[in-house]
């Protein structure tokens, strides 16, 4: 026969980090390790 | 850029629906997405170091409590965009719904990178993709339960409930579809290329338009984001048809008094046209007291190795009951 599994719907973090009026502040730091990620990369590092 | 595939088919800031598996005898119980954009499982290992945020603020899988647990041992890595998730292979039965694939390899996460997986509501990630993309060729947890017959037919379907009042938030079939979550008929696509549940979509019309994929292009279904993105300059189009305006990153704002009057958005896949209204591909978040409407639409241009590629996430599967056949290597919509 067919199981089932119930799923629970949460708020996204995103939802959460704007609902906090934090989002900014998370895009900020996701481009810092973004740019930190690619200096690393372009110097080499695998 | 790894950057950009992590904000796109990985963007778990965007997860929202999760359910509970168990792993080991007796049982460990943890909360996972069920992500049909990869095909690895991982969840927080007892061995992780007490510094590993992430990890401490997450249940975490005992072996030692284990009478099933096997060793395997292989170390492994998942990169993201912000670091890598380390660990390493083991082996354990693994439940889901009543049923267990036995023997079953899986990541013990000894690290976890970044913000994203320290506020995460869920443990860790169940794939659900093709073994094709699974790192170290691991076995996914359904292919598992096929190969050892524990399903009677080698399909899984996603309902998403839409009702904000409910307090239950979807479901997942094992083993077949459940007739009650979706309307007749149910339109299957082939695969064209196993990894992703990946597939052809005809065109994306506004109204009778063309406003994007205008000579037919790749999509796939992917649980694992809330959003639906595609190719910058044509999801432009769509904002721009929608009456969307920029907010950050690739995310656009529309003004929510105006959700009455927006436009329907169709997406034509197999002969099919399946239509999203603005109160399907808007979401309305309340922020500072004040409700903002973040169009559903997010633009990102994959690296030329990855092609264009279109991914329909939440948004488009909360409308449309979405099955996946290995069987028969298609991917079906029906209306939920």
């Amino acid at each position: 026969s067919v199981m089932q599994i119930p799923l629970r719907k949460v708020k996204t973090l995103k939802q959460t980090m704007m609902e906090a009026g934090n989002y900014e502040e998370l895009a900020y730091q996701r481009a810092y390790a973004h740019k930190s990620f690619l200096q690393k990369t372009s110097m080499g590092s695998n | 850029d790894p950057n950009e595939i992590d904000e796109l088919l990985r963007n778990y800031m965007d997860a929202q629906y999760f359910g509970v598996i168990s792993i080991g005898t007796p049982a460990q119980n943890f909360t996972v997405i069920f992500d049909t954009g990869s095909s690895n499982l991982w969840i927080p290992s007892k061995k992780c170091p007490f510094y590993d945020i992430a990890c401490m603020l997450h249940h975490r899988y005992n072996s030692g409590k284990s009478s099933t647990y096997k060793e395997d041992g292989r170390k492994m890595a998942i990169q993201y965009g912000t670091g890598s998730m380390k660990g390493f292979i083991s082996k354990d039965t693994v439940c889901v719904a009543g049923i267990c694939a036995e023997e079953q390899p899986f990541a013990e996460a000894t690290s976890e990178p970044g913000l994203t997986f320290i506020a995460a509501k869920f443990d860790g990630i169940l794939g659900m993709a093709y073994p094709e993309i699974a790192v170290l060729g691991v076995k996914p947890v359904f292919n598992t339960l096929i190969d050892q017959k524990k399903v009677p037919s080698p399909v899984f379907a996603f309902w998403l409930n839409r009702n904000p009042d409910s307090e239950l938030g979807g479901e997942i079939t094992f083993g077949g579809m459940d007739p009650k979550r979706y309307i007749e008929p149910i339109t299957w696509t082939p695969v064209t290329r196993k990894g992703y549940w990946q597939f052809k979509m005809d065109k994306v019309l506004g109204g009778s338009s063309s406003i994007g994929c205008p000579n037919g292009c790749q999509a796939i279904a992917d649980t694992g984001t809330s959003l639906i993105a595609g190719p910058k300059a044509q999801v432009e189009q769509i904002q721009k048809f929608i009456g969307a305006e920029p907010l950050m990153k690739g995310e656009y704002m529309v003004q929510c008094d105006k959700l009455p009057t927006m436009p329907d958005v169709s997406f034509v896949i197999a002969g099919q046209t399946y239509t999203l209204k603005p109160h399907d591909y808007v979401m309305n978040i309340t922020t500072a007291g004040k409700s903002i409407c973040i169009s559903g639409f997010m633009g990102i241009d994959l690296p030329p190795r990855v092609g264009e590629l279109w991914i329909l996430g939440d948004v488009f599967i909360g409308r449309y009951y979405t099955a996946f056949d290995f069987g028969q290597d298609r991917v079906g919509f029906a209306q939920a």
